[in-house]
């Protein structure tokens, strides 16, 4: 696993940050951020897709009531394929009984979903060699946050209760050095303290957090970042080498 | 800028004023003087609620105001809550689309 990785340095991966508005559609909005990276990375195609449509065509009714990653990979594989944000734009709310998937040609597709191990090691070595992923993370800490590095206390941001979808970015490490644990006396010399991090991007607007993005402690499954990892396949699937198991 | 970072002063600017500052910079107003002070209310809880917040915090981040300030937690959960995921996933086993590979 290489020490850094940040796909928004590759132009083109990483689209703009959205904005909810008053619709529960994070769910789709990570969604459509994982599909427009994975088919950028191995289409060499940068394209921005209709979060609109999953809202619209979803199996759940209306998406603006919040909804799983899963169920909109599915919808996209039923519909074979995605329109452009373009050509369906959001509108910030869903109009279930009015899907528009036919009208449109399909920009994007994929082939499959899968969803990762809950080990942020693989988590991060499939992040740094296939492109970002979705993932599900408790939200109790998001709505005041502003800057820097997340790192609740452990018992604070129950890994259970995940209530928020997201796209994984990157990560890195960052250089820290006040020292907040317990026990840390403010008065004696520290040594610098290096924080690993993930890199996530939202779908609150640009106006907050890190212009849009956060960044969430690496190592601990924080806030349950390992729960739901999972990521669409864009790419054909590559002949296997076929095996047998031995008699 | 963060709560922490802000330094004495001369003085700490008055609440309202960062209230005010708030409602300029995400371009918020309210309905009549009852509304005010009751979102002023709730702006007062959040930045109390944001400190707390980053004196426990273990890594760098910085809490304070954000364009969700002047929401209560309920509010908030609305807007941008998300159904519960935790306990069981719920069945994804559903037969899907075409079994043909690449083009749509």
């Amino acid at each position: 696993v290489p020490p850094t990785c940040d796909w928004r340095k590759l132009n083109g991966v990483i689209s703009s940050v959205k904005k909810q508005e008053s619709c529960n559609c994070c769910w789709a909005m990570a969604a459509v951020g994982n599909i427009e990276a994975q088919w950028a990375i191995k289409h060499h195609q940068s394209v921005e897709l209709s979060v609109q449509e999953l809202l619209d065509c979803g199996r759940c009714g209306d998406g603006c009531r919040g909804g799983f990653v899963w169920d909109a990979f599915i919808t996209v594989l039923n519909n074979s394929g995605l329109a452009s944000e373009r050509d369906y734009p959001f509108q910030g709310k869903a109009k279930p009984h009015r899907c528009l998937a036919k009208k449109h040609k399909k920009a994007a597709w994929i082939q499959d979903f899968t969803m990762l191990q809950d080990n942020e090691q693989k988590i991060a070595w499939y992040l740094a060699t296939e492109g970002p992923i979705t993932v599900t993370i408790n939200m109790k800490f998001l709505r005041q946050y502003k800057k820097g590095v997340l790192q609740p206390p452990p018992t604070a941001c129950d890994p259970m209760h995940v209530d928020h979808s997201v796209l994984l970015v990157g990560f890195g490490k960052a250089e820290s050095a006040v020292d907040r644990r317990a026990g840390a006396a403010a008065s004696q010399p520290r040594p610098k303290r290096s924080i690993p991090f993930w890199i996530l991007k939202n779908s609150w607007g640009a106006e907050w957090g890190e212009k849009g993005y956060f960044r969430l402690y690496r190592g601990n499954n924080t806030c349950g970042i390992t729960k739901y990892p999972l990521t669409a396949r864009v790419d054909r699937p590559v002949k296997k080498r076929p095996v047998s198991c031995p008699p | 800028g963060s709560l922490r970072s802000q330094d004495p002063g001369p003085q700490p600017l008055e609440l309202k004023q960062v209230f005010t500052l708030f409602q300029i910079q995400y371009n918020r107003s309210y309905s009549n003087l009852e509304e005010y002070a009751r979102r002023l209310d709730i702006f007062a809880h959040n930045l109390a609620w944001a400190q707390k917040l980053e004196e426990e915090d273990l890594g760098t981040a910085e809490f304070g105001v954000t364009p969700f300030s002047d929401l209560t937690e309920e509010e908030f959960g609305q807007l941008y809550g998300h159904r519960r995921m935790d306990g069981v996933a719920p069945d994804v086993g559903r037969e899907v689309g075409s079994e043909e590979w690449g083009e749509p």
